[in-house]
């Protein structure tokens, strides 16, 4: 987290609020209740109170405008700037204004006012911009739902405010995973046009090989359509698609892009009623089979025509000793596979049917 | 070569996005002068973003500059 220079904030923990006027995109009360559970992100964390004022001067003055509006801080029209507000302060410190040549709505629709004024507010609290891409103070519009304030930002604000005394823990969004964590394990490991996607809770690393450490996403800011949590993933090389299973569903990509007709349910593939869930998945390009792990067993499905191989499932830990009986994550190169379980990897000769090394999970994250 | 009139849109779109949220001053003197100082910026921002820091304005740069986004500065003045 960031604060402004010289650690702006307000004085006193009583800090009022008026809202000016009010975007045609939404009914007046749900503004209002966007408005209000804004802040009440931050009071649940601090010992800050937030008053309505319905005239006068507010410490934070709430408006809609477009283009000029008043502050020689121009918007831009639809998308790019959203909003901005001013560290506390007075006169247009703590103001927060809201550009209205965006959609504003109170759902997943861009843009969700909820989120944007959590954000904004945070600003005119005194929250400057993070680069922890899973905080809400990181500048780029994401959507997602529950709590928004990671870890980060509730350390931010309180060290500003210090905490709320009437106030149990609250439960953050966790905080963009440690790529040299040795704890470290993965949800799904996929290749995908010879760059290496490894998936854990809301965020995905990319591995390429020009560039010399490892790109962290919020997988909503690549794929708004896929849930936040992925749990298997991989690819058909031959075909020119990856599979990102969630659940009862999957997901294709080609490319980065999504192939339409998806989200298809798992079943389709040939997999039983009672599978819930994949935990592992990945392709043996030598055989044109894919491998679907589920709690201790694995499937056998054949990509060429599309139907589930007989005789399966199988026992993980009989037909992959040294591996034990549940998986993570999978991924196969140059005749190998690669388990992840926990934080370890291990490193699976498919010809000799052993394991040859097994080191910690993040050793592919160059750790 | 000439410089094509995408990577000609590309590069006012960095422009303005430095302006407005790195602090890049405007109305430089001279090509090279204007170029160096572009690039310390992109620079910054690659580095706030856990981009690979080239300085240089790639594929993925862009594609966080195209973003939808809070108009704060990421540095503060």
């Amino acid at each position: 987290y960031n604060h402004f220079p010289r650690d702006l904030k307000w004085k006193t923990t009583d800090v009022t609020f008026r809202i000016l006027n009010y975007t045609p995109d939404l009914k007046k009360a749900d503004v209002d209740r966007a408005v209000r559970n804004a802040f009440n992100v931050w009071s649940r964390v601090t010992p800050l109170k937030f008053k309505k004022l319905y005239e006068g001067n507010a410490d934070i003055m709430i408006s809609f405008g477009a283009r000029e509006h008043g502050d020689f801080n121009p918007f831009d029209g639809p998308e790019g700037l959203l909003a901005h507000a001013y560290p506390p302060g007075n006169g247009i410190g703590g103001d927060t204004h809201f550009d209205e040549d965006e959609t504003w709505t109170k759902d997943f629709h861009a843009f969700n006012l909820f989120l944007v004024a959590a954000h904004e507010f945070g600003h005119a609290l005194g929250m400057a911009h993070s680069s922890d891409p899973g905080s809400l103070m990181y500048p780029v519009y994401t959507y997602g739902k529950g709590y928004p304030l990671a870890e980060d930002d509730i350390k931010g604000i309180q060290s500003l405010y210090g905490e709320n005394p009437n106030h149990g823990k609250v439960n953050p969004k966790p905080d963009a995973p440690s790529k040299c964590d040795p704890e470290l394990s993965f949800d799904a490991v996929t290749e995908l046009r010879g760059e290496t996607i490894i998936f854990k809770d809301r965020f995905y690393w990319r591995l390429h090989a020009q560039m010399p450490e490892p790109e962290q996403n919020l997988i909503k800011n690549t794929w708004p359509e896929i849930p936040n949590k992925v749990d298997a993933a991989y690819e058909n090389p031959e075909k020119d698609f990856v599979i990102i299973f969630s659940g009862i569903k999957m997901w294709a990509l080609n490319g980065y892009n999504l192939v339409d007709g998806y989200p298809k349910y798992i079943h389709k593939l040939g997999l039983p009623k009672t599978v819930r869930k994949i935990d592992a998945a990945v392709n043996i390009r030598d055989t044109g089979k894919t491998l679907l792990f589920v709690d201790e067993e694995y499937w056998s499905y054949d990509e060429q025509t599309g139907t589930m191989d007989s005789g399966y499932p199988r026992s993980i830990e009989e037909n992959f000793p040294g591996i034990g009986d549940e998986v993570d994550a999978a991924a196969y190169h140059y005749g190998y596979l690669y388990f992840y379980h926990d934080h370890l990897q291990f490193e699976y000769s498919f010809a000799s049917r052993k394991v040859m090394r097994i080191m910690r999970a993040n050793s592919i994250l160059g750790c | 070569k000439p410089i094509s009139s995408e990577e000609k849109d590309d590069v006012l779109l960095a422009e303005r996005y430095l302006r407005r949220y790195y602090g890049m001053p405007a109305g430089l003197q001279g090509e090279r002068k204007t170029s160096d100082v572009m690039s310390k910026k992109i620079r910054e921002m690659q580095e706030f973003f856990k981009l690979e820091v080239t300085g240089k304005l790639d594929d993925d740069t862009l594609e966080i500059m195209e973003m939808a986004r809070c108009g704060v500065p990421d540095v503060a003045e």
